[in-house]
């Protein structure tokens, strides 16, 4: 469970402050599938940044899981979510020198796994982005849509019980976006998978059961469907 | 003029050969506002990568201005591109060491526009951007929209006859991305700007007089509006 309570969150350079999070409360529980909506600028992947620890908040407080994410090093953060939280960045950030098996399988590598489990994972995973075969190539030797599917795959490839993805699917056509949205929402109902989205895509909207909308750094609605 | 007669490009890496544009023919004429559209793999960015000569074709020819790219110089292909191509990549390539208004600025400085009319033209397309006050700023201290925005901005700030657009609504909201066609919408018809997109977005699609099907690096259908 993620708890933001009046959470807020500036940037400061030179002269200028900007507020890109003005006091968001909320609360994120296990088996969630929630899209956080709002124009460009309105403060979305700062707000993921900072419930998933990536970034602390200068105001307010995040309790992950009744922890407060200020109180916490930064080596327990990274232990945090590298056992507990698939996050997918905006601009994927896959590690050029390392091909896609090798990106996928970095979290399952700190995580201790074994070479032959892991290699099964990615094979299966990328068979389920619709990637098969392309273990060996470089995020360099792929199209926007696939590094996005590989930075996807990296996510989820230690199976967490929470996904953070902020955009998944920015640069995926409707049929590879509708198919992924299906897979994800699968594995929430079966795994109970908790899966929070920042998004623009309508096709992700229309799949959420929870959507918030964030204008301005604050959240100014939300709406539970069903 | 842009005339592409069966196009092909393929990439080899080790023992695997990909064959990313399979034999396209496809003439961009002056004034039109279209769309290519395809799912990711499809060779939309490859193709957009050909006809602009920042690449070149392992097979058939591609005429820019009746110019055949294959025969051009290094030179030649970027002093065509940067007095007559505004291109707008799918990773905004932004120069991450110049702020803002140094990278819309740069194409006019390397066509010697005089500094204060340079300034003008920044201040006057980020406003149209929404991205007024956004000169000192870096591209690390923007959200991805904006950075998506100031990659619009550094293409159109030098008025090329053509724009060659790749995925530019990826990261942008809806009402962000519905302004942003209109106002290319209106210059394309009040100076006949060219604009080519490569897009999975309905808002484009809607808006393009004319759109291109990619399928497996091949155009597939071709329909005008209007
Ligand atoms: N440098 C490269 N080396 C090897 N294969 C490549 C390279 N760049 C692209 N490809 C492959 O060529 C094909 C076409 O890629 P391209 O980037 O043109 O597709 P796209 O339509 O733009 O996709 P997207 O919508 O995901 O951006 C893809 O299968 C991709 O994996
Ligand atoms: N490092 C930074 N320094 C200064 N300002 C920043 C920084 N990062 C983001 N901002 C600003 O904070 C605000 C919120 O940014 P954020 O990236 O969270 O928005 P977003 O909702 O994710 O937008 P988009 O949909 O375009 O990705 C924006 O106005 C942005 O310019
Ligand atoms: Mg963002
Ligand atoms: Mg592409």
């Amino acid at each position: 469970v993620i708890v933001a309570e009046n959470v807020k969150k500036d940037y400061r350079s030179d002269s200028v402050v900007v507020h890109a999070v003005r006091g968001i409360d909320l609360t994120i529980r296990k088996g969630e599938f929630t899209a956080i909506v709002g124009p460009s600028g309105s403060g979305k992947t700062t707000f993921l940044n900072l419930i998933s620890g990536l970034d602390t908040p200068n105001g307010g407080t995040v309790l992950l899981n009744n922890r407060n994410t200020s109180s916490m090093s930064g080596n327990e953060l990274s232990d945090f979510r590298r056992d507990n939280i698939g996050f997918i960045f905006q601009a994927y950030n896959l590690i050029p020198v390392l091909n896609v098996e090798e990106n996928i399988e970095y979290i399952m590598m700190l995580q201790g796994v074994e070479k032959q489990v892991r290699h099964a994972r990615v094979v299966e995973i990328l068979d389920m982005m619709g990637m098969k075969g392309y273990e060996r190539r470089f995020p360099s030797q792929l199209s926007g849509g696939q590094q996005q599917r590989v930075a996807i795959a990296r996510a989820m490839a230690s199976e967490p019980a929470l996904i953070l993805a902020d955009e998944p699917t920015a640069n995926l056509d409707s049929g590879t976006s509708t198919s992924l949205l299906d897979m994800m929402r699968d594995l929430n109902r079966e795994t109970g998978m908790t899966f929070v989205f920042s998004t623009h895509d309508q096709h992700v909207v229309d799949k959420a059961r929870r959507v918030v909308i964030l204008e301005d750094g604050k959240n100014v609605r939300d709406e539970v469907k069903e």
